[in-house]
């Protein structure tokens, strides 16, 4: 059975979508299959795969409200190891298309339970959600076991941070009691950069052992990465942004075993 | 009457809170009175011009969903010129509030109408979005007289565009046929980086005149101003964050002449 990680902070431009891709990308390395879900209108994460808006034929949006099976809406990107749900701007209307569905919370959750397993194709699931805490990201938080957090070094960055939490409590008591924190990872770090060393220090101070080890730094290799439709890992491999990722797919890998 | 902008961008992280506290300090610096609702759940607009979270009794949830006055709503801040309708996390339960009443798209603008005009003790009402397309953006694009775009120098950045333009013009053909675009401008700039010049090169091409000849610079200045719960005009006068959104004021008024 797959593990599946939601990538979520209502934040936005905290690279969730960017850390989806890349550590997508670090773990196909490793020999694991990946499959990644698309849950933001948006679609940023199929566009950094390299999946054009006009190949999108059945998305997260048919996962969602149209009872898809997920065997039909996950396909193969170019990179070995790891697939993808993409989605279209069509995703914005699902929360309106299921407003009266009791079951509203647990569509994402029931759509990946193939034969009583959670996507057994896959090793990883993960979820990019878009910067919202509204029914796409409560699905997702409801569909995984655990949720990993991009915090941006900057200072708007820690104010979200407590309401995010609250809403993981909530969901934990309502729908599903074994979601975790993966754990938070400071993204867009600049080391000259005062701010980013408080946030930094902050962050450890109030989060302990839950902030990765690991710190993504600001590099232009992740921001040019997906106007060229790949992952940092493929476009640059010997960037700091790489690099990065590597070592957040190792210490998610090690974290795995311990448990 | 006041002049009603909404600062609106469903890419996150672009730029949207930075540009509607730093636009309302500018143009608070030529004199005119400025009133600044924060629409976004986060409420980085509020702490950001220093309105501690205990502080904000009265909010836009108030506003949009309990039919509270402007006049009770609107809070003068520590800075001449600038008023704010502050926000808490309740905004985020807002939308299912009103999902069955059938103005819920235009809360926003019968509460800013006053006797017949919009907003008449202001020159200008400044409205903060959330990084979404749902009902909080429509409210204050219904609301609005113009909306001003925000464009991160970035790849992600351009893809959501047209989707923005899309909801635009539905506003325009359904609730709100006034409404026109103040411009984009294109923020976190740095000219060093190839795909910031390739970002505005592509911008100017394709919405000519409508992308602002003012650019907000990558600066660090900008980002460490709301840690000071100041806007960076009063943080760091001599900066290249408050000359450029001092530069973008002087553009704005000047198209206001021309209308
Ligand atoms: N470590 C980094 N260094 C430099 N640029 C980065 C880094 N991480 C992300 N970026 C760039 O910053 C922007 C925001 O990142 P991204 O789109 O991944 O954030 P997001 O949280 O997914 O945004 P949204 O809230 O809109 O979904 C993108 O243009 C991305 O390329
Ligand atoms: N020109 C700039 N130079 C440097 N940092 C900036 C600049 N503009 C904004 N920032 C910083 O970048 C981050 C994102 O900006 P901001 O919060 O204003 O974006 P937003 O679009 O309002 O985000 P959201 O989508 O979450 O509402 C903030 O930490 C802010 O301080
Ligand atoms: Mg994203
Ligand atoms: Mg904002």
């Amino acid at each position: 059975t797959a593990r599946i990680i939601a990538i979520a902070n209502q934040k936005g431009g905290v690279g969730k979508t960017t850390t989806t891709i890349n550590l997508a990308a670090a773990l196909a390395e490793h020999g694991k299959r990946v499959l990644l879900i698309d849950l933001d209108p948006q679609g940023n994460a199929s566009t950094g795969l390299g999946l054009a808006a006009p190949d999108r034929t059945l998305t997260s949006y048919d996962l969602l409200v149209e009872g898809a099976v997920l065997g039909s809406v996950a396909v193969a990107s170019e990179f070995p190891g790891i697939w993808i749900c993409p989605a279209t701007s069509d995703l914005s209307s699902a929360e309106m298309a299921v407003i009266e569905n009791p079951r509203r919370m647990m569509l994402l959750r029931e759509a990946l339970r193939v034969g009583g397993y959670a996507a057994p194709a896959f090793d990883y699931v993960l979820i990019d959600c878009p910067p919202t805490l509204g029914l796409l990201t409560i699905n997702a938080l409801v569909a995984a076991d655990s949720v990993l957090v991009p915090l941006q070094s900057e200072f708007f960055a820690l104010e979200g941070l407590s309401q995010l939490v609250l809403t993981v409590r909530e969901v934990r008591q309502t729908a599903n009691p074994d979601l975790r924190f993966e754990g938070i990872v400071l993204t867009m770090y600049d080391g000259r950069n005062r701010l980013s060393q408080l946030v930094e220090a902050d962050a450890r101070e109030t989060l302990g052992d839950l902030v990765f080890k690991t710190i993504i730094p600001r590099n232009v290799r992740l921001s040019e990465a997906p106007s060229f439709s790949k992952p940092v890992l493929q476009y640059d491999s010997a960037s700091r942004g790489a690099a990065a990722y590597r070592a957040l797919a190792i210490e998610i890998l090690a974290l795995q075993e311990t448990r």
